[in-house]
């Protein structure tokens, strides 16, 4: 199986 | 107060176009540099940036910086009711809930201007890190749409492999298999349609091909498209916007539970 992984685990809010 | 007026209307028509499926609403940003927009899809899978730097406006005032918010759907069909070659002029004043989208036809002869509604959008910008990225491939925006458009006819998810050899394109499916390999090939009549591959190290990373699709919708804003990919990085899929900017989306990948 494969998950999708979010952006926001690359990019920071600030 | 805000002016801006874009000789080819039609670059900011095909900005919207390719952008509108992806994400609902969006705050567009105005500043002295430019006008720009930076919005994840609402699953905060991919986020889209763009770019249209202020000298490639004919008129661009920007007094103070402004930040509207907009439904993309919204202003989608405000802009399709703009002819392909009208000029586009963008106002609004400081502090106003409307933005204005003045369409003026090449000879003069035909004058529309369109008022819509503006919306608060609590959004943060994303800090997106400077990277190196290992493999950066720049092919025809076309063959990738083409590519991304044949594989999801098979599978859901696009396997992106560079190696010395080139870029392979891979999925999976129900009824079967499919690999694309595409060589670097530089020796062609026109620049447009090369492929060239950069590669520091070989690179295979997973991504939903119903993504990569939507991002194809970009495809005639550029004749080239760049893939520029990094293992644990979301890959960054650009395509320039002539003389202004550009439009870069980026997908986080899939990975193995």
């Amino acid at each position: 199986m494969q998950r999708q992984q979010s952006i926001l685990s690359f990019f920071k809010k600030p | 107060m805000l002016e801006l007026r874009l000789v080819q209307g039609s670059l900011l028509k095909k900005v919207l176009e390719s952008i509108k499926d992806l994400v609902n609403d969006a705050n567009f940003d105005c500043s002295s540099s430019g006008f720009s927009l930076q919005a994840m899809d609402s699953s905060h899978v991919a986020l889209v940036a763009l770019l249209l730097r202020s000298e490639g406006f004919e008129h661009y005032r920007c007094d103070r910086n402004m930040s509207m918010g907009m439904n993309l759907g919204n202003m989608s069909k405000m802009l399709r009711c703009a002819g392909n070659d009208d000029i586009i002029t963008i106002k609004a004043d400081d502090g106003s809930d409307t933005v204005t989208f003045m369409f003026e036809s090449p000879t003069q002869d035909k004058i529309s201007d369109f008022e819509m509604k503006l919306m608060d959008i609590d959004s943060e910008h994303l800090g997106i890190p400077e990277a190196e990225y290992q493999s950066i491939v720049t092919m025809p925006s076309a063959e990738f749409a083409r590519i991304c458009k044949d594989l999801s006819g098979i599978g859901d998810t696009v396997v992106i492999s560079v190696t010395k050899e080139g870029v392979k394109f891979s999925t999976r499916g129900d009824i079967g298999t499919a690999n694309i390999v595409c060589r670097q090939n530089t020796t062609v009549d026109k620049p447009e349609e090369a492929t060239v591959i950069n590669m520091s190290e070989p690179v295979s990373l997973t991504f939903a091909l119903r993504y990569m699709n939507s991002f194809t919708k970009a495809t005639t804003l550029s004749n080239t498209v760049t893939i520029s990919l990094s293992s644990e990085l979301p890959v960054v899929v650009e395509y320039k916007i002539a003389e202004m900017g550009y439009i870069r989306f980026y997908l986080a990948p899939k990975i193995e539970e």
